[in-house]
């Protein structure tokens, strides 16, 4: 654990009172090494090292704290800073339905999202409804009939063999009609080198107003996270995402890789399969689990 | 001569860089980075990467020699395939495929849908089974899985079908009760098919990252893991973590999954993967 590892190597600085350059270095090189365990991005950890270096070099010793606690208290405030220092929530529709559209990978959790989101949002005071937008994944239509019902939330589903953008501009209608205020989309898993797929987003942004598009990502993702992140916002824009499967023990390095090249906030967390398993995202809690 | 140690810095970082991102992992990369530091500084003048890259795909085979993976079909009795992984993997679809790939070699199987907790699960698995055009086990959701194990056996022997394919739902490895059930339905089969040639299949998604080492370690902890499935190498990620996984704990890779039509997938290559990883 690297609160355990710099505590180790700053022990023996607390007799010198100061951090020698072999100390800082030494230092740095467990903090590389635990940043890169939890699968921040490379570019994310050489960055945020010599950020560290920096911040370290030019800051005079604390009278009340060790040079570890120093240290350690210093990887947190640029953690912190980087994650976000408040929690971010949906921007809801001021003026009408609010559409939110859910992307992401292949089994990143988007179709158990978009239910858990649907609850989430009843408990908010809004009357949601989910669409079933994936017409590829066998049975995905009956997977999320039966999540909704979890969430107490309709369905609107189309036929699996009907496009999706008349599924959706057919949904649009039904909610009107039935007053659904929220609007959350499922679509079918992509990659984001996939350009018909992506072009199939971008008509769906084209056809309804979409106010929050939401990145859902697997925590346990590695060093591809920050490249999927990048491209999806860089081709449809993205505003925030949902990180998914933080029940485990994944470090959850993605999020910081995501945040500091997108700058979009991460939102909630996915932290397990029932449908009340959705948290709100806390920078904090994040960085200190990062960290290990 | 400080231009030899400063192409060597270069080097050095580029390999740690191309190391990385495939998701070896730190501590494989410092491995590997050790072995070139002790490597002659006249050498770093030679002012060509790809040069670096070659000795980085020995080296790579030398660290992390090919685990044999001993999967295979023995028509002479039952084989069970059983693939478990974490949550989203792609143990269905790969159920999916596995059925057609066997069925085209001659070997007709029986899948059976030992997911019976989420949503959609079995309909999944039901119309992939017709895609491949092989036989499925019905089960009702809710169900305990490994009574419809065992079912699944019942049914493979009176049908005289020489493999069956278990599908399972997606679990984390730091859920106890579920690591249990999992070795419930591995003691049912021992139980049940004592004479089976069982395989352990534990799916990782390509884009997993080091906490791929840990799922394979605990499953392997909790009821032994034969090999690996690594799927989604149609994504951008390189699924480095599977050479780490069988440096460490020895465990072989069988198949690969590139995509979602039925036939996306083949037997694993530790060359051409090497290869690909590097590029
Ligand atoms: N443990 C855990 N499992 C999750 C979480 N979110 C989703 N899952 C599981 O992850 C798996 C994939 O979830 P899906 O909702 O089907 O993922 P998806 O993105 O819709 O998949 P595709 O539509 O195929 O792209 C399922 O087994 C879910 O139950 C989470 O926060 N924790
Ligand atoms: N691009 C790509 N997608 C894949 C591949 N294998 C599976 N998928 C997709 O990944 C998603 C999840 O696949 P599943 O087979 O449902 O995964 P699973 O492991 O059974 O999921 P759970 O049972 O929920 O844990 C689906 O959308 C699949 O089509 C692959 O090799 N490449
Ligand atoms: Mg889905
Ligand atoms: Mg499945």
């Amino acid at each position: 654990r690297l609160s355990e590892k710099l505590k180790q190597i700053l022990n023996k600085v607390r007799e010198k009172g100061k951090i020698s350059e072999n100390d800082l270095k030494q230092s740095l090189k467990e903090i590389k090494l635990a940043l890169l365990e939890a699968d921040v991005h490379y570019k994310v950890v050489k960055d945020f090292i010599s950020k560290l270096e920096k911040l370290a070099n030019q800051e005079s010793l604390s009278k009340t704290l060790t040079p570890g606690q120093q240290i350690i208290k210093m990887t947190h405030t640029v953690l912190t800073e980087i994650l976000g220092e408040k929690q971010s929530k949906i921007r809801f529709n001021e003026e009408g339905p609010t559409n939110i559209l859910l992307i992401g990978l292949q089994g990143s959790g988007k179709t158990t999202t978009a239910a858990k989101l649907a609850l989430q949002i009843k408990k908010m005071g809004y009357i949601p409804a989910l669409i079933a937008a994936d017409k590829i994944r066998p049975a995905a239509i009956e997977q999320l009939q039966i999540m909704g019902e979890k969430a107490g939330a309709d369905v609107f589903a189309g036929g699996v063999n009907q496009p999706v953008l008349n599924t959706i501009h057919e949904a649009q209608q039904w909610a009107k009609e039935h007053k659904r205020d929220v609007l959350i989309i499922d679509t079918a898993g992509r990659l984001h080198i996939d350009s018909e797929l992506i072009q199939e987003l971008k008509d769906i942004k084209n056809a309804i107003p979409i106010h929050e598009t939401l990145l859902v990502l697997d925590a346990l993702m590695g060093q591809d996270a920050l490249r999927m992140a990048d491209d999806f916002n860089k081709k449809i824009g993205v505003d925030g995402f949902i990180l998914t499967k933080l029940d485990g023990d994944a470090r959850g390095g993605v999020s910081l890789s995501i945040r500091s090249m997108t700058g979009k906030p991460i939102k909630f967390t996915g932290v397990g399969e029932k449908i009340i398993d959705l948290e709100p995202f806390y920078p904090d809690r994040m960085s200190s689990r990062i960290l290990g | 001569f400080s231009d030899a140690i400063n192409d060597k810095g270069v080097f050095l970082e580029k390999i740690e860089e191309l190391l990385i991102l495939s998701d070896i992992g730190p501590n494989t990369t410092a491995e590997i980075l050790e072995r070139f530091q002790s490597i002659n500084l006249h050498l770093f003048r030679v002012n060509d990467f790809n040069h670096f890259k070659e000795l980085l795909k020995q080296m790579l085979h030398e660290l992390i020699p090919p685990q044999v993976d001993t999967s295979k079909i023995d028509p002479g009795m039952l084989n069970i395939v059983l693939i478990m992984g974490v949550n989203g993997t792609g143990k269905t679809s790969f159920a999916g495929k596995l059925a057609y790939y066997y069925k085209s070699k001659g070997y007709d199987s029986l899948l059976v849908p030992a997911d019976t907790f989420r949503a959609g699960a079995i309909e999944q698995l039901h119309y992939l089974s017709k895609e491949a055009g092989v036989e499925f086990l019905r089960a009702a959701p809710g169900s305990d899985p490994a009574s419809v194990v065992f079912d699944g056996i019942q049914s493979a022997r009176a049908k005289k079908k020489v493999l069956l394919i278990v599908d399972t739902a997606g679990r984390l490895h730091t859920y106890h009760n579920l690591m249990r059930e999992l070795a419930k339905i591995k003691r049912v089969i021992l139980k049940n098919a004592p004479d089976a040639l069982l395989c352990s299949t534990l799916v990782i998604d390509a884009t997993t990252g080091q906490n791929g080492l840990f799922q394979a370690s605990n499953f392997k902890e909790s009821l032994g893991v034969s090999d690996i499935t690594l799927t989604k190498l149609d994504g951008t990620a390189k699924g480095g973590i599977v050479l780490t996984i069988q440096k460490e704990l020895s465990i072989p890779v069988s198949f690969i999954a590139f995509g979602e039509k039925i036939t996306d997938m083949c037997r694993y290559n530790q060359d051409k993967f090497i290869e690909t990883l590097l590029d």
